[in-house]
């Protein structure tokens, strides 16, 4: 009977941290957090049941503290460059086209960059968003050198005074060295097309994504260094947990989720309401 | 017992026990977790190989490449957990693909991204390197030049794509059947697009495809890198379409690949191929072993 109380608050720990962990939150940092927990417990710091959940939202909200960009950057450099990278099948060129339809209805002048000219039909693809969004499409021949394309769509970018440059890039696991190497000279030449360019590097996750999107993010963001993150695919039953992990420790802003294949399915990320969204 | 155990342990043998194997069983179940292998499978394939393993009489001492060695029971327990591992992810003696007369249907099925597109472009290669006569067929009307994207692909290895305009997917993978014949093509590859597993109108989409096709084989395309919700997306895409099996793409990357074994552990399907890079030739038909030291790590 003594007992009870206390084993019923170590169940519902118990609860969450599973909770946590199916929504793929880091293993390491979902323990971590869950323990810290089960102490304040017994340190009495946490006192009835409700204070359980609270206590592990707490620590949750911390991870997203370490950036508080949010939104679209506005932005005094024109062209400002936005360069998409992130693993195969992610979600950069639908994201490219959602962004472009956002800045499109606040009359912005926007060019895409079709940097990925390796996969089949990527320019194609990217193309059709630009019809859709009445955004100019700056491309190249399949196979050609990336990084022309980039340098070509900044200068067309510089000359018209355009507003924003959505650069996108051939998806790539991050295990290859040259395919890391190439979005290394990306950058560089991006900068030598522009001053200052890229002013944004985003990375884009897949809300499916395990526990290997952490791995990813380190080694993107050490080859390029990231200036924020989208997550796509949240319409899903996928709840994107890997974000927390990825914020905590390389101290990105999470800037916007993608809820499904459309031009309108880009929403601003919200901290508060994502990780109410982790424990459901 | 107490005294039959204490007899083995002077004869260099132990039983393993809930207590001596504790500390073994909690690493790997953090290590599975790490591997994105699903929160529910991994404690039912941890109970599982306990009950198989517990009782069971060790050595303590091994010969490893001619010496003698000690290994611990956590350490007999892993190892009991690996051959366990490559157990379930099944034989290797597993047919990729099942053929039929007049021709054999492939139906590619999965969520947005999965690398179903070149896989279909992959299977065609394969195809042609066992002497038969692939037609690729683009049935993703939905996303921006999809068909275009599977053209490239079958133009680059020679393979007929079949596509018509204004045709919803079940009617084009319906008069596939019909080109194939008359192009005397014998297996047939149809290129679905992605959807959600919860969106019912897509997944009822796949049904019609099935009932109209009667596909030979139907693989569920999954990325090596999905984490815990690929159970729940799997387990709904084999309860509507009872897929065949599934190829994991991707593998190419360092993911420890778990969502292979929450697939295989849940549905019961093998798993048929592995995508392992982005060219057309980057396909191999699925060996367990390497796979199941990836999973454990
Ligand atoms: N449901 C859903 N699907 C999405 C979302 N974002 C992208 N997709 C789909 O995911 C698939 C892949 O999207 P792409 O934009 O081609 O991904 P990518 O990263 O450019 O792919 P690669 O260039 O091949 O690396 C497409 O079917 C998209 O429609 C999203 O937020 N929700
Ligand atoms: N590294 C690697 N990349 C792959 C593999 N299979 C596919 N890809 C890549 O993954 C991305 C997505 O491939 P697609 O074939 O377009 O995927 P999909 O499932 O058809 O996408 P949707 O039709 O939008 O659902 C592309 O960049 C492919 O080149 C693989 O085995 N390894
Ligand atoms: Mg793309
Ligand atoms: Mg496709």
């Amino acid at each position: 009977i003594f007992t009870s109380g206390a084993s019923l608050k170590d169940e519902m720990v118990d609860e969450l941290e599973e909770a946590l962990l199916s929504a793929d939150v880091g293993v390491r940092m979902a323990m971590e957090f869950c323990d810290r927990v089960r102490e304040d417990i017994k340190q009495k710091r946490v006192k009835d049941s409700g204070d359980i959940q609270q206590a592990l939202r707490a620590y949750l909200s911390t991870c997203f503290n370490g950036a508080a960009k949010n939104g679209f950057p506005h932005t005094s450099e024109k062209p400002h460059v936005v360069l998409f990278v992130g693993v195969n099948g992610a979600g950069k060129t639908t994201t490219i086209g959602k962004i472009a339809s956002q800045l499109a209805a606040e009359n912005k002048n926007i060019v895409l960059a079709a940097g990925d000219t390796f996969r089949a039909a990527a320019a194609e693809q990217l193309e059709i968003w630009s019809q859709r969004t009445n955004a100019k499409l700056i491309r190249g021949e399949a196979g050609v050198d990336p990084a022309s394309v980039i340098f070509n769509a900044l200068s067309h970018a510089k000359e018209s005074g355009v507003d924003y440059v959505l650069a996108d890039t051939a998806g790539r696991l991050h295990t290859k060295s040259e395919l890391m190497d190439e979005l290394q000279k990306i950058r560089r030449v991006a900068g030598k097309a522009c001053e200052g360019a890229p002013h944004d590097v985003w990375l884009v996750v897949d809300a499916t994504m395990g526990q290997n999107a952490l791995q990813q993010a380190k080694e993107f963001h050490d080859a390029l260094g990231l200036t924020g993150v989208v997550l796509t695919k949240l319409d899903g039953t996928a709840r994107g947990g890997i974000v927390v992990s990825i914020a905590h420790t390389l101290k990105l802003p999470i800037l916007f989720v993608g809820v499904g294949e459309q031009a309108d399915d880009l929403r601003p990320f919200v901290p508060e309401n994502f990780v109410e969204s982790l424990f459901a | 017992d107490g005294f039959k155990r204490a007899k083995s342990a002077i004869g260099g043998e132990t039983a393993l026990s809930e207590a001596n194997i504790q500390e073994a069983v909690r690493e790997i179940r953090v290590s599975l977790l790490e591997a994105d292998v699903e929160l529910g499978v991994v404690k039912t394939f941890l109970e599982r190989v306990k009950s198989r393993a517990i009782g069971e009489l060790v050595q303590t001492e091994v010969k490893h490449k001619g010496t003698k060695v000690k290994r611990s029971p956590g350490e007999h327990f892993v190892r009991i957990c690996h051959n366990e591992l490559e157990k379930l992810m099944g034989s290797v003696e597993e047919v990729p693909i099942i053929y039929r007369r007049p021709f054999t249907t492939i139906m590619l099925v999965g969520l947005q991204g999965t690398g179903k597109t070149t896989t279909a472009a992959k299977l065609a290669k394969y195809l042609l390197n066992e002497k038969r006569k692939p037609l690729l067929v683009a049935a993703d009307i939905y996303r921006p030049a999809a068909v275009e994207q599977l053209q490239t692909l079958g133009a680059q290895l020679n393979v007929p794509v079949f596509h018509q305009p204004d045709l919803s997917p079940p009617q084009l993978c319906a008069d596939a059947l019909r080109e194939a014949k008359k192009r005397k093509r014998d297996v047939i590859i149809f290129d679905t697009a992605g959807r959600l597993a919860i969106d019912d109108t897509l997944m009822g989409e796949l049904e019609e495809i099935k009932e109209r096709t009667n596909p030979t084989n139907t693989f569920l395309v999954c990325d090596a890198m999905a984490g815990q919700d690929t159970v729940k997306s799997a387990s709904e895409f084999n309860r509507r379409i009872d897929i065949s099996g599934f190829i994991l793409t991707k593998i190419d990357g360092d993911a420890r690949g778990g969502a292979a074994l929450s697939i295989r552990e849940i549905t019961k399907k093998p798993v048929k191929f592995l995508g392992v890079g982005e060219g057309v030739e980057a396909l191999e038909p699925f060996r367990p072993e390497g796979l199941a030291s990836r999973i454990l790590g």
